[in-house]
C-alpha cells in the first residue's frame, strides 16, 4: 500500500533530533 | 546484549522522492536559468531538516518562487507530466501574507508528502507558492485535468485541510489554459 502520513504524525517529527 | 528500538534509527520513508526548487526573478536571465534545484529528500526526517533550514515564504522577496515537485517532474508547464494537467489555486489578498501564506503553504507540503489525496495522489506533480506583490499564491499541480473524478477529489481534500469556509470556491484552471490566456483570468475547469 501507500505511504500516507496524516498531519500530527508528520508534525511529531519536525522537532526531532536528527538520526545519526 | 542490547535490543535496539528501530523506531530509534531508521527514518521514515515518503511514498515519493520529492524536489523542492527555488525560483529568483532575475530579468537579466532567463526563466529557466532563475530556476535552481535546492534539493532532494524522501523520508519525514530530511523533509523537516530541509524545511526547518530555509526561508518561510513570508519573507522571500517579491518574485520568488518555491515548487515541490516528485522527483523527475520539473516545475513547468512544458514537463511530459504537467502538459496536460492543471492546478488547484489559492490566490491570497496582501493581508494574508502575514496571516495564512506560511500556514497554508505547510499544510500543502504536508498533504504532498503524507499522501494525503489517497489514490488520486498518483495524480499530483507537485506545488508552488508565488511571492508577488499584487498578491500571493498557491497551487497544487496535476497531471490530467479531464480526470474529473480525481481532480475534484484531490480539491476537496485540499480545501478541507486548509480549512478554507465551505462558502468559499477555489477553482482548476488548465495549464492550457493558463499558457494561452489573453487577460488576466483564466476559466476554472472545475471548482470546489
Amino acid at each position: 500500500g501507500k505511504r500516507q502520513y496524516n498531519r500530527d504524525f508528520l508534525l511529531g517529527f519536525q522537532f526531532m533530533p536528527a538520526c545519526v | 546484549q542490547e535490543i535496539v528500538n528501530p523506531e530509534a534509527y531508521i527514518k521514515h520513508p515518503l511514498q515519493n522522492r520529492w524536489s523542492l526548487w527555488f525560483f529568483k526573478n532575475d530579468k537579466s536571465k532567463t526563466w529557466q536559468a532563475n530556476l535552481r534545484l535546492i534539493s532532494k529528500f524522501d523520508t519525514v526526517e530530511d523533509f523537516w531538516a530541509l524545511y526547518n533550514h530555509i526561508q518561510l515564504s513570508s519573507n522571500l522577496l517579491s518574485g520568488c518562487d518555491y515548487s515541490l515537485f516528485k522527483d523527475g517532474i520539473e516545475p513547468m508547464w512544458e514537463d511530459e507530466r504537467n502538459k496536460r494537467g492543471g492546478r488547484w489555486l489559492i490566490t491570497l489578498n496582501k493581508q494574508q501574507r502575514r496571516q495564512d501564506l506560511d500556514r497554508f503553504w505547510l499544510e500543502t507540503l504536508l498533504c504532498l508528502v503524507g499522501e494525503a489525496f489517497g489514490d488520486c495522489s498518483d495524480q499530483v506533480c507537485g506545488a508552488v507558492v508565488n511571492i508577488r506583490t499584487k498578491g500571493d499564491k498557491i497551487a497544487v499541480w496535476t497531471s490530467d485535468y479531464e480526470s474529473r473524478d480525481a481532480v475534484t477529489h484531490i480539491g476537496s481534500v485540499y480545501k478541507q485541510r486548509l480549512g478554507l469556509p465551505l462558502k468559499m470556491t477555489i477553482g482548476y484552471q488548465s495549464h492550457a489554459d493558463t499558457s494561452t490566456k489573453s487577460g488576466s483570468t483564466t476559466k476554472n475547469r472545475f471548482v470546489v
